[in-house]
């Protein structure tokens, strides 16, 4: 499906669909007219998308679709969604898989970092735990693996991937990350890959854990 | 039931991360 | 794909993929010797399901998957998944709303009433704001509508209805439900539906919206 992708800049939410279109070859244009805050308060807007979330995606043939994990499946092609069922499964399986180990986790332990949010130290020390599971059994995974399903790359190594930006750019320093090896052969590979290049720059590894900015 | 409930691991805190990942690229936008 | 579930009884979650089965004939059977706290923490079912989550599922010819989407997925035939790309991909939409915009807000709202979780009023008042909005956008989507997704039962409502019904248990009362009369109509249908209904049991909408159990 080619159509309008509306977001704001530098959302890892929107990377997924954009990645997956340059994988799938699907033409999906970001509107450069969209002001976060403002258009998606419109009645227009909430007309197509009535919780006035983004990313949202209007199809050439006039379908609209928000939750980003749709609208990379929709914009995708039939390796990145799995060719058989079980594959399907496995890709809905690590969608959710980021939404629900990482992005939470990801979400408290970043943001303060980014001044989004503030500092709890609880709160981060748990986050931090609950990365190593997940970390551990994505490494655990990839062992024997290149790709997270089948043989190529697929919306699950995207959808993940996307999700794991925040936190491999600001937190995973190398000695925190340094247990997970297959993870990060694995995430370095994609990043690296040009239709992800092409979305989301030249990607530079943490060096060392941001801390809380004030 | 209520039993395994309490162990279910649910993001109780998602509105407050989203109201304030919204603030943040809102004011950033404008 | 046919196999077995692990879950605890009368899980949500666990609900999906049965009653997906139920519509596509896939044969799933729960495993009785199942131990919610036991079984799960041990070295073999660790093996198969690092994240010791439930519900989890093993095909008969060996495939373990984890995260309720897509165990429902797995067990689904291709009416309940979309029949195109497009319909899957608002499958993948609604499953989605059900995770992020109804099941944080619904469980912050219940669990207290179950005496699963101090009551917190302003935490409840906002999760009764957020199901608003969710009910909202379900109602005006089902205006014109049966079903969610396309012109007979997919995914979509199975996993929007599984989400729902701790709410329309134990909260959601006749005066609260109101405006959003579409959604009930949706609702009740599914609730009433032989295959659900083999799942659930017979369901009783709320009378009268529970309060917090101490």
């Amino acid at each position: 499906a080619s159509g309008t992708l509306y977001t704001y800049p530098e959302n890892f939410r929107a990377f997924k669909a954009l990645i997956a279109a340059q994988y799938s070859g699907a033409k999906v244009t970001v509107d450069s007219s969209f002001v976060f805050g403002e258009t998606n308060k419109s009645d227009a807007f909430l007309k197509k998308f009535p919780l006035g979330k983004v990313p949202a995606f209007e199809s050439t043939d006039g379908k609209c679709i928000f939750e980003s994990n749709a609208i990379a499946w929709a914009v995708a092609n039939e390796q990145l969604r799995g060719k058989s069922p079980m594959d399907q499964a496995q890709v809905v399986s690590w969608m959710n898989f980021a939404d629900n180990e990482i992005l939470p986790a990801s979400c408290t332990w970043v943001f303060p970092c980014l001044g989004i949010m503030q500092f709890n130290k609880g709160n981060t020390e748990r986050a931090k735990e609950d990365i190593k599971k997940a970390l551990a059994a994505l490494n655990s995974h990839l062992l024997s693996r290149t790709y997270l399903v089948g043989e190529r790359i697929s919306l699950a190594d995207i959808t993940v991937c996307c999700t794991l930006l925040h936190l491999y750019q600001y937190v995973l320093e190398p000695s925190f990350r340094k247990p997970y090896q297959n993870a990060n052969r694995w995430f370095t590979t994609l990043v690296n890959q040009p239709q992800v290049k092409s979305v989301i720059g030249e990607f530079k590894l943490c060096e060392k854990m941001a801390q809380f900015d004030n | 039931m209520a039993l395994e409930l309490a162990q279910e691991n649910i993001w109780f805190d998602k509105w407050r991360v989203d109201d304030a990942e919204r603030e943040f690229y809102e004011n950033k936008s404008m």
